[in-house]
């Protein structure tokens, strides 16, 4: 009787924290700085001002008192050395679901994070080079797959430089990812990238130069690897009422 | 006449010190920080007069001179938190994603008579 009680005494606390059950987590992942920057942020001013309104994302510039750094579920769609010639195709997906319904979306912004693998790369890669990414949102998915031209509206294409073996790109997704929240409108997005056309002609001039460069290295592309998350917002209005000076 | 009880000052109510430690209960491979936080509780008697300290409400007051009368058809108030402050924790959820959140009334600061 008394384990059930308890079992029963944490799953309501657990509710009222927004979690369906105790969470198991099969891994622990990469907690990102600006997180821990948060936490020490809001733990001083939690210790100092009370009275201010404390659901006020700094960091972000925008209201909210849920701060998630949702993973990517996706899979690769094409390697460098696959149907899209010279480029790298893979399918984002983030799952919404875990905003409870009555979370208000106040921001998602996708970040990813680009990194040359310096043992792969050739040697003329490893300045400064210039990678063409564009994003991609799945309208539907066919049999055609969700990589396919008519099933796929484009959303950003633009340069990100490496420097010296990373560089980054953010997208601010909110109104696309409110849109996610809906039952079976989440199809997620498709991030391509190649190399910048400067960059293609860099390897082209080497390797007319440097003619047993490719046998040597398996492949003469930069192959950057990436990792992309999305960070969403959420104010929970329940949990979130500014505290009012009696 | 009214019943009047002595009370030492150490029975009154008041907040008191408790740090929970998330060892203890069990979830310290979800939460990734705090390890714990002092969260204290109250606990202490509201006795008969109230005294401004104990922030009793009209009704706590009036409960109590009830209760001075009548110990036994009537309780004392009870010492409850009346003033509590946020916690900021960082987590796994049940899709390993990193949240930080922010939750309200987690921590006792003051408690009253009510």
């Amino acid at each position: 009787g008394t384990g059930e009680d308890l079992k029963t005494q944490e799953r309501l606390f657990l509710n009222s924290l927004g979690l369906s059950e105790r969470p198991t987590p099969s891994e622990h992942r990469r907690v990102p700085s600006v997180f821990w920057r948060m936490l020490k942020r809001m733990s001083t001013r939690e210790m100092e001002a009370r009275e201010n309104d404390p659901c006020m994302v700094l960091e972000y510039g925008v209201r909210g008192n849920i701060v998630r750094f949702v993973q990517d579920q996706g899979r690769l769609l094409s390697g460098w050395s696959g149907s899209c010639h010279g480029c790298v195709e893979k399918h984002l997906f983030f799952n919404m679901s875990v905003l409870q319904p009555v979370e208000q979306l106040s921001l998602a912004r996708l970040e990813v994070q680009f990194q040359l693998d310096v043992f792969r790369t050739p040697m003329f890669f490893l300045g400064p080079q210039a990678l063409s990414v564009s994003v991609y949102k799945v309208l539907r998915v066919t049999l055609r797959g969700a990589n396919h031209e008519a099933n796929r509206r484009l959303v950003l294409s633009k340069s990100v430089q490496l420097e010296p073996q990373s560089g980054s790109l953010t997208l601010d997704l909110t109104a696309l990812a409110e849109s996610w929240r809906k039952p079976g409108r989440n199809y997620g997005l498709v991030l391509e990238v190649q190399p910048h056309p400067a960059g293609a002609l860099a390897r082209d001039s080497f390797m007319a130069h440097h003619p047993g460069s490719a046998l040597a290295f398996g492949t003469a592309e930069a192959s950057p690897e990436f990792q992309a998350s999305l960070v969403a917002v959420s104010l929970n209005p329940l949990q979130c009422r500014t505290r009012r000076k009696r | 006449s009214a019943v009047y009880l002595p009370v030492t000052p150490s029975n009154v109510c008041k907040p008191r010190r408790l740090y929970i430690d998330f060892r203890d209960v069990g979830w310290q491979d979800w939460i990734i920080a705090p390890q714990g936080y002092l969260a204290n509780y109250c606990h202490g008697e509201c006795p008969f007069p109230l005294s401004e300290s104990l922030n009793g409400t009209n009704h706590a007051i009036l409960q109590t001179l009830v209760h001075s009368l009548d110990p036994r058809g009537t309780p004392q108030p009870c010492c409850v938190p009346i003033r509590l402050s946020p916690v900021s924790m960082l987590y796994y959820d049940n899709n390993d994603n990193v949240v930080l959140r922010h939750y309200q009334d987690m921590v006792v600061d003051e408690c009253g008579c009510r």
